[in-house]
Order: C-alpha cells, then sequence, then structure tokens
C-alpha cells in the first residue's frame, strides 16, 4: 500500500542523506556513533531469516541486504574520518556520552518478555523492533546537548522519523483490508515515532518554517 | 495465528 511504500522510501531517503553528510563534510560532525552501531545491530538480528531462505519477495529481500550492507558502510565511513580528521572525530566521541547498556537491557529483556515465539530466531527479531524503537536517542541526546545541528542531519533525522510514522497507517490499512494485527510492530512503532514527537513539532517550526535549527 | 507471524515488514 502507499504508505508502506512512501515509509520505505523515507527510510531509503535517510540513508542516503546520511551518507550524503559524511561525504558532503568529510566529518562526522553531529552523527551519534553509537545510533549507527545499534543500527546494525538492529538490522543484523531482524533480517536474521535471510538465512533461512524463506524469502517474501525480491523487493524484501533487496531492501534486507540495503539496509545491513549500508548500516555498515555509514561505520567503516565514520572509522575513515578517524584517520582523516580525527580532531573531529575525537570531538563527536566526547559528546557522544549517551550510555547505551541501558538501552540493550530493556530491549533484551524485553524481547524475552514479548515475542511470538521462543525461539532465536523470533527472539532476536523482537530484540530488534524493541532497540530499533529507541536506537535514536543517542542521536537526539547528542543534538540536544549540543543544541545545534547541521540542515543535513536534521533532515536525515526527520526522514527516519517519518519511515516509522508512516507505518502507522499503514498497520491500520493492513488491519482494514487483511484483518492484520501485529501488535509487537504497532507498539514499538509507536513508542519510537512518540520519542520523535519533540523532533518533529521543533522541525516543523525551524526547518519547515524558516531560521535555524536549535534543539532546547 | 499470533503463533506465526509473517514478518513482511522491513
Amino acid at each position: 500500500n502507499i504508505f508502506r511504500i512512501s515509509a520505505d522510501l523515507s527510510h531509503l531517503a535517510s540513508i542516503v542523506i546520511l551518507l550524503e553528510t559524511i561525504r558532503k563534510t568529510r566529518q562526522v560532525d553531529g552523527i551519534s556513533l553509537k545510533t549507527q552501531l545499534l543500527y546494525v545491530l538492529v538490522f543484523c538480528t531482524r533480517y536474521l531469516d535471510l538465512l533461512t531462505f524463506r524469502w517474501t519477495s525480491l523487493y524484501n529481500t533487496l531492501m534486507k541486504f540495503f539496509f545491513i550492507g549500508t548500516s555498515i558502510y555509514v561505520i567503516k565511513l565514520m572509522q575513515e574520518c578517524k584517520i582523516k580528521n580525527p580532531v573531529a572525530y575525537k570531538d563527536m566521541m566526547a559528546r557522544d556520552t549517551f550510555q547505551i547498556k541501558y538501552l540493550l537491557g530493556p530491549s533484551a529483556i524485553l524481547a524475552m518478555v514479548f515475542n511470538y515465539k521462543f525461539t532465536i530466531l523470533e527472539l532476536c527479531w523482537s530484540f530488534s523492533v524493541w532497540l530499533e524503537s529507541v536506537a535514536i536517542l543517542p542521536q537526539l541526546f547528542m543534538l540536544s546537548r549540543s543544541g545545534k545541528a547541521g540542515t543535513l542531519t536534521t533532515h536525515y533525522i526527520f526522514a527516519l522519523g517519518l519511515y516509522r510514522a508512516l507505518y502507522i497507517p499503514n498497520w491500520i490499512w493492513r488491519y482494514y483490508t487483511e484483518n492484520r494485527f501485529e501488535k509487537l510492530s504497532i507498539f514499538t512503532g509507536l513508542l519510537q515515532t512518540a520519542l520523535y514527537s519533540d523532533f518533529f513539532y521543533i522541525y516543523y517550526k525551524k526547518v519547515i518554517k524558516g531560521g535555524g535549527f536549535e534543539l532546547p | 495465528s499470533q503463533n506465526e507471524v509473517e514478518h513482511d515488514e522491513l
């Protein structure tokens, strides 16, 4: 459906914007390495079903490889910046101080409690949706502490937030057309979108209505 | 059923 396609396209756009940000500035200014590492973990645990070869569609399979590949590529680009621009890299690391154990631990526990089946594949899948819902926190934390962000960084976060927000009308659509109600995705998706809500509001006020981007 | 949810979303 239209919402699902738009969501996936905005997810793709967010990654293109992120890669463009790193390429253009040749440094990692404003990007949280911790959030990016969490996304590698999210995609690697979610798409373990690639190994079972029970593929749903060519589209799904290609997108899964794309998300795993680009998330690892981002880490590689950021590590290159460590050599090319060590001062900026150190500056980023000094500001990227969110303790991710507070995201990893609860996500693992929630995955053990809420899952569709107590199998490795399903537990990893559930862990990935819980972790994804909070993976942006180190990035938002970094932004709120520095107070300012580059335009591309804000577009990246916006596109990434929009992706999960668009999944919500997709789930409503699927509930009415397929009677499908996938409670874990829906709950974590709502949580994820809620975490972006402040950001969306500031983005709307500052970026769309003009003016610089500044977080309180 | 809920026990056999197909993860066809990304």
